[in-house]
């Protein structure tokens, strides 16, 4: 399955850094 | 929970989500309620995915998060819009620079192997016709073809593979056997060819890409008589559209 890091900042990071759009799950 | 955990684990849903960096967060923490407000997710809004560009604009969302048949072509879907918009405001202008280097030019075709720019294909079989082309970027050129797949892609591919020179043509041949499944769709009628050459060269592709066991050598089809050789390419080929059918059910409607 697919491993979901909490940590924001660092996934915006990671996508500027490799050009890649962001999926968010937001928990309700 | 349980039903999100199995629509994660979809091979769709993997598949299709395989460009994104994914992250988690809760819709209650107040380090994001600036984020949250900007993607429009309300105070009340249950589990959903947001997709965002690396800028932050929002791209869609979904909140079938427990139905991977239904989430997974909506992630497909706000990929095909970030790609189609990566493509004409990042890379476009790349292709066509007459002073890029040769590292700015492979890393513009590693980028569209890797996120599949089928619009790109023109650009790609532009680079291969420069003259004085490094090895570097027939290489990667090569490889973005394979990886793309799409009908130009293989062409190239398969007529460089069964091409004079014996270099170019190896190169050519190991990308084009790195190819996905739908590749084959387009290789199966060069088994018929009239060149020998595109003959073998279709052949060796369609039985590396769909993992055809025990395939002939090339000794074989210079040796074998008429009726082998038909019964051959007949098991290559019903096992090359089985393994097509899994590829246009599972995987293709997500690239």
């Amino acid at each position: 399955g697919i491993a979901w890091p909490r940590n924001v900042e660092q996934a915006i990071a990671e996508a500027k850094k490799t050009q890649r759009p962001i999926l968010l799950l937001v928990e309700g | 929970v349980q039903g999100r955990q199995l629509a994660f684990s979809d091979r769709r849903v993997i598949y299709a989500a395989r460009n994104f960096v994914p992250v988690a967060a809760q819709r209650g923490d107040s380090r994001y309620s600036g984020l949250f407000q900007q993607l429009g997710i309300g105070p009340h809004a249950g589990y959903r995915g947001v997709f965002i560009t690396p800028d932050g604009a929002k791209l869609g969302e979904s909140a079938a998060l427990e139905d991977p048949a239904r989430l997974a072509p909506e992630i497909a879907m706000a990929f095909r819009s970030y790609r189609a918009q990566f493509y004409k405001d990042e890379l476009k202008a790349k292709f066509g620079d007459p002073n890029a280097t040769v590292q700015e030019t492979r890393d513009v075709l590693r980028k569209v192997a890797q996120m599949v720019v089928e619009q790109a294909d023109g650009d790609v079989l532009a680079i291969l016709d420069r003259p004085g082309l490094p090895t570097e970027l027939r290489v990667a050129a090569y490889q973005a073809l394979a990886d793309l797949g799409t009908s130009a892609a293989v062409e190239r591919l398969v007529e460089d593979a069964a091409g004079p020179d014996a270099a170019t043509a190896r190169l050519a041949g190991q990308a084009l056997a790195s190819a996905p499944v739908g590749a084959a769709e387009f290789l199966l009628d060069r088994l018929d060819d009239d060149n020998a050459a595109i003959r073998l060269a279709a052949y060796r592709a369609i039985t590396r890409i769909c993992e055809v066991p025990q395939p002939k050598s090339d000794n074989f089809w210079t040796n074998a008589k008429e009726k082998r050789a038909a019964e051959e390419l007949r098991r290559v080929r019903g096992l090359a559209e089985q393994c097509m059918t899994v590829w246009k059910r599972d995987y293709a409607p997500y690239r």
